[in-house]
This record gives C-alpha cells, sequence and structure tokens, in this order.
C-alpha cells in the first residue's frame, strides 16, 4: 500500500471478489447516500481502476491466449 | 475461499456538495483499490485486512507551474487522478507567471490577450477553471490558485498598462520593467478589481499571493520610486516598499473574506502578515536553512508550508527519491506547539524545463515520495521496504496508464498488457 496507513494488520486469510457480483454501497445510516456526488462518481472511477472496462459476465477466460 | 461482493461505505458528514477544506476529515477508497489483487489465472481476491488511517499532515500539495510552459487541460485533470492516488489534496495551481498569462480574466480580458504565448490556445478559459475546480473537489483535492505579485510579472505589463515599474538606465527608461509599480493608486485599484474576480472564481478559502524574489534593482533606477521611498522615509531600505505594497494587497484579500499563503519572503522581510497566514518555505539555504525557517516562522506564531526540498523539476542521475523520501520536516529545534504548526507541504514542478511531454516520468513516482512523508507516521522511514512498496506502486500506477518513470532495474508486469 502507498502511502502506508497508519495501522495495518493484515492476514493471510483471503476472499474472493468476483466484478459480475461486487457492489460499492452506502451503509444504511451513513450520512451520505446515494446521489451524494463525490461518492457516486468515485464508486463508478474505483470499479474501473479494479477490474477494468471489459463486461465481465463472459467467462474470463474466453478470450485467453 | 469465500466471496465477497461488497464495500459498505458509512460517511460521518453529509457534505457532499461542499468543497474540500483544510479541515476536511478524509477517507477515500484508494486503500482499498490497493488491497484488492489478482492471481495469474485472472481471479481477484483480498486479504482479511484491518486498517485505521488518518493522514499526518492535513495540507499534502503539489505545485504545478503552467506559465512557464502552458499544461494543457488534459495533463492538469490527469496530474489530479496520480494525485488522489497518492493522497495529495491540495493542487497549488501556479498560474501566471512572468513568462505568460493563461488565466482568462473577464474583468481585465487585456491580460491573457497580451500575456498569454497564444491568446486562443494556451490559456485557461472560465470554463477551464471551473472544470478543473469539480474535478479535484470529486477526489477530495482543493485547488490553491497562485497570482504572484509584486515580482514574477512581466506577463502582466502589456495588458495592464502602467502596471509595471519602468526601468531607468541613468536618467532615461531603459524600456525594461521591473516588479508592479508600488507608488500610484492605480495599481491597488487594479489589484482590488482583479483579486475580487480571482475571490470568486477560486473558492477555496485560501490564496496563494506569491511574494518572491522581488527585484530591487528596477525599483531603485527609478526616479518616481527613489521619491517616494524618500516621501514615506523609507531611506534605502526596499524592503520597506515591498512591504508596503505587500501590506496593502493583504488587506484587500483580507476584505474580500480570503486568508492567504505567501512565500517565506514576506516573513522574512517582516512584512505585517494576519495570523492565520500560512507561510511557505521554499529556499532550501538562503538565508537560513528550510529547518530553521521553519522553527523561526512557527516561533512568531505562523503556520507553514514545506517545500524547499521538494522540488521534482530537479533530477539527478540515480535514486533522488530517497533523498525526498527521507526528510522529516518536524527535524527542527522547537516546542510541540511550534511543531503543530507545520500543516504540511508540497512538491513542487516548476516549467522551465517541463511541459507535457515529460511531466508524468518526472512527477510520479517520486511525488509519491512527498506523498507518503506527508501522509504516514514519522516512524515510516524504512528505505528497504519504501523501495518494494513504491516499485509496485509504481507498477500499478502503469496498470492505471500512467506513464510513471522506473526507480531502479526490474520490470512490471503491467507492462506487458500495454504492449
Amino acid at each position: 500500500i502507498w502511502p502506508w496507513p497508519q495501522y495495518i494488520q493484515t492476514t493471510s486469510y483471503h476472499y474472493t471478489i468476483s466484478p459480475d457480483n461486487f457492489k460499492f454501497r452506502y451503509h444504511d445510516q451513513s450520512a451520505a447516500q446515494a446521489g451524494c456526488s463525490v461518492l457516486d462518481e468515485a464508486f463508478r472511477r474505483y470499479r474501473v481502476l479494479l477490474f477494468g472496462t471489459r463486461n465481465w459476465h463472459h467467462r474470463p477466460d474466453e478470450k485467453k491466449h | 475461499v469465500r466471496e465477497k461482493s461488497s464495500l459498505i461505505v458509512y460517511v460521518v458528514t453529509p457534505d457532499c456538495e461542499q468543497l474540500p477544506t483544510l479541515e476536511s476529515v478524509e477517507n477515500c477508497l484508494e486503500t482499498f483499490s490497493q488491497l484488492v489483487w489478482r492471481a495469474p489465472q485472472g481471479t481477484f481476491f483480498i486479504n482479511k485486512t484491518e486498517i485505521e488511517d488518518f493522514p499526518r499532515f492535513p495540507h499534502r500539495g503539489l505545485l504545478l507551474d503552467t506559465s512557464r510552459h502552458y499544461l494543457p487541460l488534459t495533463s492538469i485533470l490527469d496530474t489530479l487522478d496520480v494525485m488522489a492516488y497518492n493522497k495529495l489534496n491540495v493542487f497549488h495551481w501556479h498560474i501566471v507567471d512572468d513568462s505568460s498569462f493563461p488565466y482568462e480574466s473577464f474583468t481585465f480580458p487585456e491580460l491573457t490577450r497580451k500575456g498569454s504565448y497564444n491568446p486562443i490556445t494556451h490559456i485557461y478559459t472560465a470554463q477551464d477553471v471551473k472544470e478543473v475546480i469539480e474535478y479535484a473537489r470529486l477526489r477530495g483535492i482543493r485547488v490553491l490558485a497562485e497570482f504572484d505579485t509584486p515580482g514574477h510579472t512581466l506577463s502582466w505589463g502589456p495588458g495592464i498598462p502602467g502596471l509595471l515599474t519602468p526601468c531607468y538606465a541613468g536618467s532615461q527608461p531603459s524600456g525594461t520593467f521591473g516588479p508592479v509599480n508600488p507608488i500610484f493608486n492605480d495599481t491597488y485599484e487594479f489589484m482590488n478589481t482583479f483579486f475580487l474576480e480571482i475571490s470568486s472564481v477560486f473558492p477555496d478559502f485560501y490564496l496563494h499571493l506569491g511574494g518572491d524574489e522581488v527585484d530591487f534593482t528596477c525599483w531603485k533606477s527609478n526616479p518616481a520610486v527613489r521619491a517616494f521611498m524618500k516621501k514615506k522615509g523609507f531611506g534605502e531600505d526596499f524592503k520597506q516598499l515591498e512591504s508596503y505594497y505587500i501590506q496593502k494587497l493583504l488587506d484587500i484579500v483580507s476584505a474580500y473574506g480570503k486568508g492567504y499563503v505567501v512565500w517565506q519572503e514576506v516573513f522574512d522581510n517582516k512584512v505585517k502578515i494576519r495570523p492565520d497566514t500560512i507561510v511557505q518555505v521554499w529556499r532550501e539555504e538562503i538565508p537560513v536553512s528550510y529547518l530553521k525557517e521553519l522553527k523561526l516562522i512557527t516561533k512568531a506564531g505562523f503556520r507553514a508550508l514545506l517545500s524547499a526540498p521538494w522540488y521534482l523539476n530537479r533530477i539527478t542521475y540515480g535514486p533522488d527519491w530517497q533523498e525526498i523520501y527521507m526528510v522529516e520536516p518536524l527535524a527542527f529545534e522547537g516546542t510541540p506547539k511550534q511543531k503543530e504548526l507545520v500543516i504540511g507541504g508540497e512538491a513542487c514542478m516548476w516549467g522551465e524545463y517541463v511541459d507535457s511531454t515529460n511531466l508524468v516520468p518526472r512527477l510520479w513516482p517520486r511525488g509519491g515520495a512527498v506523498a507518503e512523508r506527508l501522509w504516514s507516521n514519522q516512524f515510516v522511514t524504512d528505505l528497504d521496504f519504501a523501495s518494494k512498496r513504491l516499485t509496485k506502486f509504481r507498477c500499478e500506477l502503469l496498470r492505471r496508464g500512467v506513464q510513471a518513470q522506473p526507480l531502479s532495474v526490474g520490470f512490471c508486469e503491467e507492462e506487458f498488457e500495454h504492449t
């Protein structure tokens, strides 16, 4: 991670993330909710940064060389 | 392996449409995005991780000079993206200087028409400025505009005749011009109107008013200026004349409800400034070392910003990011209260030898060294650890389309995706 956080503890236990199913969500009690431009836009940008713009509904190995 | 299908965001304050301020509480998705990794088969993973994070300094800036070489709007927007990846939160827009005046003023359009490299192509329109401010806002970045005076103003001269001081050779005007002419009321009337516009166009509470490297030789040569000095009782001390000008300018800007940042000379020359002024340290050794300067500024009770060791436009052969990284902004003798007055710093990219062709590789990942110094806690100083992470981060920047330069020998998997 860059820049290094104030506190971080990571484990080897890991989860998969499927671009098809993954969603950014607002907590029910969050002061900001859907329609908050800063966060809505950030969710959109970071989805692209994480998974790119390809259509993940296709099987990921379909176009592998 | 179980699947995670959402990132739930809980925001404490509802200010979605507001602009970020120096006091904003920060958080972002950047950390999360860096935790996600991809196996060679293409599956995405995230390790179970606990993080608590907040910045060490609230002002983590990047100064871009868009006057010595014009930077296209796209270069500025792309830079804002990479700033966000590095958690830099202030874009110090050094928008005009001696060389050109690309800011298109609606009150004084002649400034741009006669002062920019090209009044059609090499300018920033009102729409451009709005776009930069909004693009920055959406990334949690403040835009701190700098209109440096009374020095560094040669490009202002053609658009506003009479604004600059005519220099003399003996008893005759030499045909050249020096700093803003501080002896006429017209000068302050112009500044009053101009900064009314600037205060409304740039919404951040702070404006950067410069105040550095004022050339006294032209003022000294001008008989009217000398007569004014005599009348005011300044003797031969041109620092007092500079103070007179800056003081009037600061009064103008304060009247519009703005705070200001100034270069260290304003403090060095003992100009009377408001207690909430931020003083930016840019000189490494003169008049004193930058750490001593920080000590003096904070001892006088002013907040300070550090830039002196972070001029990224300077290049050396080898891993110069390490020197940048190892700077400790609080390594001066002072009380804890003094140290609290150092609110951060800025990496600087001056434009003499930098334009859109070399901006990105010169800025990144070296700018990241400044970013981590200003974000992470003071004990994060291990160069080997930093080197491994910064090398990897550079590869992540490549993956995101940023042509960041290598730190040393090596390779990135991501390079293959781009070829």
